[in-house]
């Protein structure tokens, strides 16, 4: 019943120590790492750098900087509390070094332990005759008839106690039995007498700190830990796994499952819909949500907000998960309508731009909308069309009478990038047709073009070009190849409160009844590699000159299929819709059949 | 929920859209229930009223014969408005719709020959929401939406009517036509 | 009956929505 507890303070120093480092050492190096490579991590992740983003950089107006440096200033507040905890946690580990090493109570405890190797001041890898060597001439030097007449008592008795540890220790390593009793008990005269004790200093458990321990017990167990605990729960309660909070996916579900075709699907209905979201609530609760709808319409509208414009920022912000959020409630409900909308809907947040025919040429940086929409002399609503005019004519068009901005504004309209398909097919690893109850992917081989590229049939692409590699790995996981392409660039959305590199979401469509099957699947893998070619539609004249495939990168999209290929042999159709979340116009709407075959 | 005696009617203050209509099909239904003077009605289509919708619409196609576009369209809307008023909630589900699609096709064509785009589209819209889906309906919404200038969404129209019937001549064409400005759309 | 009614209504918004939004 009465435990002993760790007297001289022993055993707990130890036990502190080893929780401290369990901490301390993996939080160090994350650190360090952090420190090191943090800077480089950005600079040369994957994402592989395009000159949109430093446009985007430049074009950035004062408020959405000063936005953003006081978003990003808390990170590395975060960073220093860090690296307090690691401070003081290694000043602790230095104290409790300092304190085992003082303490000479550990160090007789220490030399309890049974070393044969430290007592015969060998190597513990030696040989047995180094031992027998090494033994015989301790013997020697500390037989108790060797030793010296004029020793004091004292003296000797020490000196025949080391005698008997040398022999013991002799025996330790060569009798057998003495050996099997070192080995299993650490000690050759067999099992020590081995205290237990609870690894608690003394200071704690007498009488007068217990009191402080018994409250510090219910302070830990009947509140901080219920706190964090409860904390914690509602947390991961409220949030769904596509990160939206549960009452605004559930906004979205019962907007989606009462959604009559009466009611018109425009952008305007989406931003109504998440300015209902729980975040816009949690975020500013004194705010109504149609304060939210005038505000996310002002930025869309690019006017400024007067003092809600932090409050504006902050929301088109949010609004990005918000909507992704609404595009897979949208996608479960098999809605297309709602899906494309709630896209559309991102794309004009993020471009700051409203949904018009026009909003391909409106997002370009300095143009005078009036002038164009007025001007336009023939309808140029893409920036393709744009294009077959010359440099000259395209700044009378857009308004833009800077040189250098035209310029600009010409860099960053043939760096949109533009998908160009080439290749599209169901295909099943390994099998030549769609065999019943596959499961099949689709396989897409498109090229990142710019919108000032000539224009060239897909067939001019040969077929190597477009294979997949068929060894083992591609065939066990086919989409492994597809996470070797580079993460998209930063995306030229001056008017968004936060840097993005955006995506393209892939939607597939049954074409027998026109609803969705599957949940889009995000596409944030393509090179640009293209988009530096000059290539321009002005200047090539004949394509089969001019046209050489091996300058273009092929881009690879893979879309896995949600369900098994059908039973019944048989052609089906689906449409596949890859839209950018970032700009107007580079979307791709194209028919794939799968041809069920045996 | 509080029910107004003198008018008959239920109202819920300030409650949701989807409340609201619901509540506004209770008042419509009990309206006509309260008009409704024959004891022993049944739920086959009132014949009265389907003859008059059916003068209404020949007129419309006499006009037709008599190349008087305008007329057509005009009573062709009229008898559509009539079926619209004079149909109780109670008559036969599938007799109304068949009727008010047969009506729409017409219109539709009407519609498309005076160059009424938009209203042709959206006639067609409808159509394909109510569940028809032959390939006509196809060629036509191709057609609107080419003349429309909305390239994009005709090509996903003349694909899908493809994808429902790959042979359809008419929808090949308009599906090569449609690439081509597409093509030039792009420049 | 009166969901097919709406619907049909639906279509002059329609037509405003979409005239003005191309």
């Amino acid at each position: 019943q009465s435990y002993d507890y760790d007297e001289g303070s022993e055993t707990w120093p130890f036990f502190m120590l080893a929780v401290l480092c369990v901490i301390l050492v993996p939080l160090t190096i994350m650190q360090l790492w952090e420190a090191l490579a943090g800077g480089e991590k950005d600079r040369s992740s994957q994402h592989q750098q395009h000159v949109l983003g430093d446009l985007s950089e430049r074009y950035t107006g004062n408020d959405v900087r000063t936005f953003r440096a006081k978003y990003a200033a808390k990170k590395s507040k975060w960073l220093a509390k860090r690296n307090l905890v690691i401070i003081a946690g290694w000043t602790i580990v230095a104290y409790l070094v300092q304190h085992i090493g003082s303490n000479d109570a550990i160090k007789d405890a220490a030399t309890l332990l049974f070393d044969p190797y430290a007592l015969l001041d060998i190597s513990a890898s030696s040989t047995d005759r180094e031992i027998r060597s090494a033994y015989r001439k301790l013997s020697i030097k500390f037989h108790p008839d060797k030793l010296a007449k004029d020793l004091k008592p004292e003296e000797r008795s020490v000196l025949e106690e080391q005698y008997v540890m040398i022999t013991k220790a002799y025996k330790a390593l060569t009798d057998e039995i003495t050996r099997e009793n070192y080995l299993k008990y650490g000690h050759p005269d067999g099992p020590q007498a081995t205290s237990h004790g609870i690894a608690l200093p003394k200071f704690l458990v007498d009488s007068s700190a217990s009191l402080v321990m018994i409250v510090g017990y219910i302070a830990l167990l009947g509140f901080i830990l219920p706190f964090f605990v409860s904390r914690w729960w509602s947390k991961t309660q409220s949030m769904t796994k596509k990160g939206i909070h549960v009452k605004s996916a559930s906004y979205f579900s019962d907007r989606l499952f009462n959604f009559k075709p009466s009611q018109v699907v425009t952008t305007q209905l989406m931003i109504r819909w998440i300015s209902h979201s729980e975040e816009f609530k949690l975020m500013f609760p004194a705010l109504a949500p149609n304060i939210f709808e005038t505000l996310l319409h002002d930025h869309i509208n690019r006017k400024h907000s007067g003092n809600l414009q932090t409050t504006k920022f902050r929301i088109v912000a949010k609004s990005h998960i918000l909507l992704f959020g609404l595009l897979d409630i949208a996608t479960t409900f098999r809605n297309l309508e709602i899906s494309n909308a709630a896209i559309d809907t991102l794309k004009a947040l993020v471009q700051a731009i409203p949904l018009s025919p026009y909003s391909q040429i409106l997002q370009l940086p300095n143009v005078d909308a009036k002038r164009f929409v007025e001007g336009s002399v023939d309808d140029i609503r893409t920036l393709g069309k744009l294009f077959t005019y010359d440099d000259a004519k395209i700044g009378k068009i857009l308004g833009i009478e800077d040189a250098t901005q035209l310029q600009e504004t010409l860099t960053v309209a043939s760096n949109i990038p533009y998908l160009k398909l080439i290749r599209a097919e169901f295909k099943v690893p390994g099998e030549s047709v769609i065999t019943p109850l596959s499961t099949p992917h689709i396989s897409l081989k498109v090229l990142v073009r710019s919108a000032k590229h000539k224009f060239f049939s897909p067939n001019m692409i040969p077929d190597e070009m477009c294979q997949d590699e068929q060894d083992f790995d591609s065939l066990r996981d086919p989409f492994a190849s597809v996470s070797e392409q580079p993460k998209l660039p930063q995306s030229f959305a001056p008017y968004f409160p936060a840097k993005r590199s955006g995506c393209w979401c892939a939607l597939v469509v049954l074409q027998k009844d026109g609803k969705v099957i599957q949940t889009p699947m995000l596409i944030d893998r393509l090179s640009f590699a293209n988009l530096s070619q000059d290539f321009d539609k002005r200047t090539v004249k004949d394509l089969d000159k001019d046209f050489n495939p091996e300058n273009w990168a092929v881009g690879t999209i893979k879309i896995p299929f949600s369900q098994p290929a059908p039973e019944e042999k048989g052609d089906y159709f689906f449409r596949v819709i890859i839209k950018s979340t970032e700009y107007f116009g580079p979307d791709l709407d194209f028919t794939v059949s799968m041809a069920v075959r045996e | 929920l509080n029910y107004n005696s003198n008018s008959k009617l239920l109202e819920v203050p300030g409650c949701s859209e989807d409340v609201e209509m619901n509540i506004q099909q209770i008042n419509k239904l009990t309206q006509d229930l309260v008009a409704e003077n024959n004891p022993n009605f049944t739920p086959q289509p009132h014949d009265d009223s389907t003859s008059m919708i059916k003068k209404l619409f020949e007129s419309g196609l006499k006009n037709l014969q008599q190349q008087k576009m305008a007329e057509a369209l005009k009573s062709i809307n009229l008898a559509i408005e009539m079926a619209q008023r004079k149909r109780a909630p109670w008559e036969a589900f599938a007799v109304q719709l068949q009727e008010l699609q047969f009506m729409l096709k017409n219109r539709v064509d009407l519609s498309l020959i005076q160059g009424k785009f938009m209203d042709g589209l959206q006639d067609l819209d409808f159509l394909q929401n109510t569940g028809l889906n032959s390939s006509d309906v196809f060629i036509r919404k191709t057609d609107a939406l080419m003349k429309l200038k909305q390239y994009e969404l005709a090509r996903s129209e003349v694909e899908r009517g493809l994808s429902l019937d790959p042979t359809n001549i008419k929808l090949k064409s308009l599906h090569i036509e449609n690439s081509r400005r597409l093509a030039e759309y792009n420049g | 009956n009166q969901a097919l009614k709406r619907r049909f209504q639906a279509i002059l918004l329609r037509k405003e929505v979409y005239s003005e939004q191309w």
